[in-house]
C-alpha cells in the first residue's frame, strides 16, 4: 500500500507508475490517473488528477522531473501526491483547496530520459527523441515550449543539453501537455519543479522585460520562500528567470504566463553546491517537505485570488 | 551503464562579464563533451560544471589560464553513483 511504501529511496518508472495505482485504488473519490499522451518511445504519460467534484473546476498545475536526472524531483512528486491525500479532510489549507479547486500533478514528467537514467545514463537530462541528420539524441524539454521559442538561452544543436528541438512543442512529452492545459482551460496556476540549485522563479525567462504581474509574483515567491524556509531553514533566492539565474528561452512557465496563467513558477529544490542532481536519498522527504510549505503557499494564494 | 569514473563536477566563480564569457567559450568545445549543471549567468553566480577526467586537466588549465577560480565540488562522481545504487539494491532486496 501507499502506507508502507518507501518515500526514503528512489524509484525506477515501473515502481512510480505502481505507486500512482495503489494511490487511485486507494481513494478512488479524491485521485485518478489520466493518460495525457505517449512518449516518444511510446510510454504512456499520466497525470494525477486530485478532484472532490464539479466540473472544469480552477485548477493548480504541478510537474516534476520534466528534466529526467532532477530525481528528487520525482521523488517529491511521489511524497506529494500522498500527502494530498493525506492532508484532504485534515489539513484546513489543502480541503478548502480541493473544495473549490482540482489538482494536477504529473510525477514523471520525461519518462523515456528517466528509464535512460537507470538504465543507461544517471546523469541524461533530455528527450529521448531522435533528431534527423544528427547522431546526438534528445531534446531540452524546457527549452521546446513555444514562449520565445528558439531565441538566447537555448541551443539550435542537437548535441548540447540545451538543444531547443526543430520547432516548438515538437517533443510529444511537451505537446500532451500544451494540448491538455489548452484543452482544459481553467488553469489557474502552473508549477514546475525542478532541480536543484534552491531558487524560486518566475517569468520571464526569454526577455529581460518584467511580466506584467511582476510585483505580485515576486511577493507571492517571497511568502513561499518564506514558507518553505521555516521548517529546515534552507535558503531560497527568488526572481524572474532572466535576473535570478540567466536567460532561457522556451521554457514551460513563460508559456504557461502567456496563455494567462497567472501564477507561474519554477522550483529549483536542493541543493546549492554539494550534490547536485546526486543528492542522497535521506534528503528525499526533508526536501519535500520544505517544497510542500511554498507550495502551499502558492496554491492557497491562487485559491484566494481567482482571476 | 555509462561510467563516469573521474568525472569531477568543479564549481567555477566568474567573477566579471569577461571571465564568464570565457566560460561560455568553454560551453562550445564539444570535444571536451562538458555537462554544465548549471549554466554561465551573471558575474558571481556559480557556474557548475561536470568534466570527464580527459578533459580535466584542459578545463583547469584553460581556468587558471585566464584566472577563473574554481573549487572541486564532486571528487569523483562514480563514486556517488555507485553509494546511490548500492542504496537502491539494499532497499530492494530488503523489500523482497
Amino acid at each position: 500500500s501507499t502506507d508502507t511504501f518507501n518515500y526514503n529511496v528512489y524509484h525506477n518508472l515501473d515502481e512510480i507508475y505502481g505507486f500512482m495505482d495503489m494511490l487511485v485504488a486507494e481513494h478512488p473519490g479524491l485521485v485518478s490517473k489520466l493518460e495525457i499522451g505517449k512518449t516518444y518511445e511510446a510510454r504512456p504519460i499520466y497525470v494525477l488528477k486530485f478532484s472532490t467534484g464539479g466540473n472544469n473546476r480552477p485548477a493548480i498545475w504541478i510537474d516534476t522531473g520534466i528534466h529526467s536526472r532532477e530525481w528528487v524531483t520525482q521523488a517529491s512528486g511521489i511524497w506529494f501526491a500522498k500527502k494530498i491525500t493525506q492532508d484532504y479532510g485534515n489539513d484546513p489549507g489543502l480541503t478548502a483547496i480541493l473544495d473549490s479547486m482540482d489538482i494536477f500533478l504529473e510525477i514523471v514528467t520525461n519518462p523515456d530520459g528517466f528509464v535512460f537514467t537507470h538504465k543507461k545514463n544517471r546523469l541524461w537530462r533530455k528527450t529521448r527523441s531522435l533528431t534527423a541528420g544528427s547522431s546526438c539524441v534528445g531534446v531540452d524539454p524546457n527549452r521546446n515550449w513555444d514562449a520565445g521559442f528558439g531565441k538566447t538561452g537555448a541551443s539550435s544543436n542537437p548535441c548540447t543539453e540545451t538543444y531547443h528541438g526543430k520547432f516548438a512543442n515538437s517533443e510529444s512529452e511537451v505537446k500532451s501537455i500544451v494540448d491538455f492545459v489548452k484543452s482544459h482551460g481553467n488553469f489557474k496556476a502552473y508549477i514546475s519543479i525542478h532541480s536543484y540549485s534552491q531558487l524560486l522563479l518566475y517569468p520571464y525567462g526569454y526577455t529581460k522585460d518584467p511580466a506584467a504581474d511582476d510585483a505580485e509574483l515576486e511577493g507571492l515567491a517571497k511568502s513561499a520562500v518564506t514558507a518553505l524556509a521555516s521548517l529546515y531553514g534552507t535558503k531560497y533566492k527568488y526572481g524572474s528567470i532572466f535576473k535570478a539565474i540567466y536567460v532561457a528561452s522556451g521554457s514551460s512557465i513563460d508559456w504557461a504566463y502567456n496563455q494567462g496563467i497567472k501564477y507561474s513558477f519554477t522550483f529549483e529544490l536542493r541543493d546549492t553546491g554539494r550534490y547536485g542532481f546526486l543528492l542522497p536519498a535521506s534528503q528525499i522527504v526533508p526536501t519535500a517537505q520544505e517544497t510542500w510549505l511554498g507550495l502551499q503557499t502558492i496554491m492557497n494564494y491562487t485559491r484566494t485570488h481567482l482571476y | 551503464k555509462d561510467d563516469f569514473v573521474g568525472h569531477q563536477v568543479l564549481r567555477i566563480s566568474a567573477a566579471n562579464e569577461a571571465q564568464v564569457q570565457k566560460v561560455v567559450e568553454l560551453e562550445e568545445l564539444e570535444h571536451l563533451q562538458l555537462d554544465f549543471w548549471r549554466g554561465p549567468g551573471q558575474p558571481g553566480s556559480p557556474i557548475d560544471l561536470r568534466v570527464p577526467f580527459p578533459s580535466l586537466q584542459a578545463v583547469k588549465v584553460f581556468l587558471e589560464a585566464h584566472g577563473i577560480k574554481y573549487t572541486i565540488m564532486i571528487d569523483d562522481v562514480q563514486t556517488l553513483l555507485d553509494e546511490e545504487e548500492e542504496q537502491m539494491t539494499a532497499f530492494k532486496t530488503r523489500a523482497a
